[in-house]
């Protein structure tokens, strides 16, 4: 969905 | 991974490294604010937990431990080593006018309540006003080396060019995080008024001095 952050970010 | 979010992440380590090294060399951290490098340690210890947990990549993990490690250096050559030229009369503002509410903010506005989710939001929400002691110190001395203007420009468009990316990524990908995006947007906010007296005085060739 659109929401979930993949949290591959710095 | 997208042009804007590479070149994000390579201004922020810019930032990071143009300020250790500019502490390291003049042996000083005269005008640089050591509350708000105690704040982007914080940011980078609750963001960066996932070190432990997960796996994304080598860049990522390289990355993070970068960031980690420059910012307890910093911290470390601010308050222990190069002690004696911190200018803590100028370096007054309340940061725990910051921390208490975001930490607030955190535990009502997030994702999931989960400790690494919470911790994850509260980083998100502190690094966008950590940088207002360091605006603040500014003010009060009413002028900046012009090192520290670089440093302090590299940082500013760092996130300016992840809302670029949350576009791209949105557009492309069909994800998007609300609690990033509004952070990203008013973290760069507080950067406008800087951002005018760098390009119009700094890019000049002047120095960078407020009306005191």
């Amino acid at each position: 969905d659109l929401h979930i952050n993949p949290k591959d970010e710095l | 991974m997208n042009v804007f979010r590479l070149t994000g992440d390579l201004s922020h380590l810019a930032a990071i490294i143009i300020l250790l090294l500019k502490i390291w060399k003049s042996r000083s951290c005269a005008g640089i604010s050591g509350k708000s490098q105690i704040l982007f340690a914080l940011v980078f210890t609750t963001r960066y937990l996932d070190l432990l947990t997960s796996f994304i990549s080598l860049y990522n993990t390289s990355m993070k431990i970068i960031y980690v490690g420059c910012a307890y250096a910093t911290v470390y050559l601010i308050y222990a080593k190069f002690r004696a030229t911190y200018d803590g009369n100028h370096d007054t503002f309340r940061v725990e006018f910051l921390v208490v509410p975001v930490g607030g903010l955190a535990f009502l506005v997030n994702h999931d309540f989960s400790p690494l989710e919470i911790l994850w939001t509260f980083s998100i929400y502190l690094e966008s006003v950590a940088i207002l002691p360091q605006l603040f110190m500014i003010s009060k001395t009413g002028e900046a080396e012009t090192i520290t203007t670089h440093y302090l420009f590299c940082l500013g468009v760092y996130r300016a060019l992840y809302l670029f990316n949350w576009i791209w990524r949105f557009y492309f990908e069909g994800f998007f995080d609300m609690i990033a995006i509004v952070a990203g947007v008013v973290q760069t906010i507080l950067y406008c008024d800087f951002f005018y007296l760098y390009i119009t005085k700094v890019l000049k060739g002047k120095k960078l001095s407020l009306p005191a």
